[in-house]
């Protein structure tokens, strides 16, 4: 779940 | 990833590499706003302090490092190297009516109160108007060189390809962030006029200049 709202954008 | 983000990203490292030749081949920054900058200094900074402990992708890590290192060495250019050539008279707009409400709108609206969370939610905010020093001194000195209406259109598409993008996303990864897709919109939206100035004069040839 956590990983999900990692900022993968830059 | 996907191919607006991707073309997001790469108009957002040609505006940065328009942006160095200008300085480095003509040997001056005449006409670019070290106010604007530095706020994408700041942008960077308080952005990517999670580059060592959130390894995303080797693509994700090496575009952050080139944003950090271009954006801090365009300010070192800027006030220290090109010194001489920058154009303190013009560049007056007020940097911090753009640092202190951003400050606290991220204080405020934010997805969770955490150091980190607010610092990337302040980067978001000053993002989408940390061009407006640049806008402002091209408005005050009335034109821009064209290289430098180049480097304009680039940084405005990038963030206008992050609106598709962020479309791209919510249908088909149901994705969203109200707080980036916001900003970006308000980003894009300042960039307007010059993009219609842009497409009318500059890709005719004609230097961009602003009706007095």
């Amino acid at each position: 779940e956590e990983d999900e709202n990692k900022k993968d954008e830059l | 990833m996907n191919i607006f983000r991707l073309a997001g990203d790469l108009s957002h490292l040609a505006a940065i590499i328009i942006l160095l030749i200008k300085i480095w081949k003509t040997r001056s920054c005449a006409g670019i706003s070290g106010r604007s900058q530095v706020l994408f200094a700041i942008v960077f900074i308080t952005r990517y302090l999670d580059l060592f402990t959130n390894f995303i992708s080797a693509y994700n890590t090496a575009m952050k490092v080139f944003f950090l290192g271009s954006s801090i060495g365009t300010v070192y250019l800027m006030y220290l190297k090109f010194k001489a050539t920058y154009d303190h008279n013009h560049d007056t707009f007020r940097i911090e009516f753009l640092l202190l409400p951003t400050a606290l709108l991220s204080l405020v609206l934010n997805h969770e109160f955490s150091v980190m969370e607010i610092l990337w939610t302040f980067s978001i905010y000053l993002e989408s108007v940390a061009i407006l020093p640049q806008l402002f001194m091209v408005s005050k000195t009335g034109e821009a060189e064209s290289i430098t209406s180049h480097y304009l259109f680039a940084l405005g598409s990038y963030r206008g390809l992050y609106i598709l993008n962020w479309i791209y996303r919510y249908y088909f990864e149901g994705f969203y962030d109200i707080i980036a897709i916001v900003a970006g919109c308000v980003q894009t939206i300042l960039y307007c006029d010059f993009f219609y100035l842009y497409i009318t004069k500059v890709l005719k040839g004609k230097k961009l200049q602003l009706p007095a």
